[in-house]
């Protein structure tokens, strides 16, 4: 499903460049489950956002589900974005002009389905992160965890082939983290492809591949890596 | 050095009100170093915040310093705020106009230091957070995990005698986040009073005194208590 070939990543500012991501070469396939891990400032963030099609690579290719995202349309990339990856963002994104319902309902709208199927989803998640009654407040009537559930809850929208997770217990309690690994569990049983990115050893142990990145390169960790 | 009395702060939003914190009794003295733990949407953020003067008490009274603040005039809350008082954000805040040095700059110019003692104090800060060589990129340049670095440091600027953090690891990887740990150590043994709210056990076990917060209400932890 993923297909990294010495892809690279400069930030070039003033006359200094970062090499955010440094020739990696990555094959994941459909159903795994892998997480990454590494210092602060190693390029986990800025490779997920490359896999989700949110920043271009400078150099090296990319081919997901198979095709060349370099030579797919505006159309073609809007389309995978939308029905073909989950992202949860490191710091959320969540829309402060739109209810905690609308934020979780986005996606589903934007993909065409009804307002009834919209709704009952919507209801679904919400009970899933534990926040029934919490779907007409706005983000910045959250607490920084609860925001956090959301950001994981509207990922899940329109059940993704692919989710791509960056940091999803960061900001909670044991309790709540562990509930949140639950539920992306939960979708990986039913098929998901996930790739998460964290400093959480309870989901590194859980993963089935574990990958190591430091200073923009990426090692595959074998089991005697463990963090 | 902060005493809290009956203190109650409710969020009300359409019909739904939220009893963020509970008629909350607390004491802390000078130079001690207390951990507050508890779950998400648990009141902490809330808590924090009305300690460091940024939100008001509905019910019940604050002292800081000996002096009630709902008596104190707007410049002296200004003063406390900036000279008496340090805060480190669940999410950060920091400037997006404003490079890494100027964002750390900020507290020192504001309390009217010399250009020549801001540039000296912040490249020593700097240095401390492991950051020297970014002084001059803006936030959304840095990864999560050194935003929250540069967060910390510009708390430290000013020498405040009490720091309010609020889960100053929580996008760190282990390594960062000790490092983050050993430099707010090194503020509480020069004589700051330490208040830091948090989900990593390796903190909670360093406090002096452990808190637990649950549905806006605050218990002391005994020694039996540790999460
Ligand atoms: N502006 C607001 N309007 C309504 N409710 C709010 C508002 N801000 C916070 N709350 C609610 O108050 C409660 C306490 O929030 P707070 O941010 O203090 O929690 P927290 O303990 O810091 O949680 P976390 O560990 O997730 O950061 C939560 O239920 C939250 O949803
Ligand atoms: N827009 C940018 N311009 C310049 N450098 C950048 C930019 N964005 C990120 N970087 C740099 O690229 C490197 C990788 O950043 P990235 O956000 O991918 O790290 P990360 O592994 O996610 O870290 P964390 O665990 O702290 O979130 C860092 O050194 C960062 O400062
Ligand atoms: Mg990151
Ligand atoms: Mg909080």
């Amino acid at each position: 499903i993923i297909e990294l070939v010495a892809a690279s990543k400069i930030y070039r500012s003033d006359n200094i460049a970062t090499l955010a991501v440094n020739e990696i070469n990555l094959e994941i396939y459909a159903g795994e489950f892998t997480a990454i891990v590494g210092q602060s400032g190693s390029g986990k963030s800025t490779l997920l956002s490359v896999l989700g099609l949110l920043d271009k690579l400078d150099e090296g290719s990319y081919k997901l589900g198979g095709h060349d995202v370099q030579k797919l349309s505006r159309e073609q990339l809007a389309d995978l974005r939308c029905n073909q990856l989950g992202f949860v963002f490191q710091f959320f994104h969540l829309l402060g002009d739109l209810t905690i319902k609308e934020n979780i309902g986005l996606p589903m709208s934007l993909s065409g389905l009804s307002q009834k199927v919209i709704r009952q989803r919507t209801d679904e998640l919400l009970e899933k992160v534990d926040l029934s009654h919490r779907g007409q407040h706005y983000p910045n009537q959250l607490s920084g965890g609860q925001q956090q559930r959301v950001a994981v809850a509207r990922a899940l929208a329109n059940k993704p082939p692919l989710l791509l997770v960056d940091e999803p217990t960061g900001n909670l309690d044991s309790e709540s983290g562990e509930a949140v690994l639950q539920l992306l569990a939960e979708e990986h049983k039913g098929g998901t492809t996930l790739l998460i990115v964290t400093h959480d050893h309870g989901i590194a142990n859980n993963a089935g591949r574990l990958m190591k990145m430091h200073d923009g390169r990426l090692y595959s960790a074998g089991t005697d890596f463990r963090p």
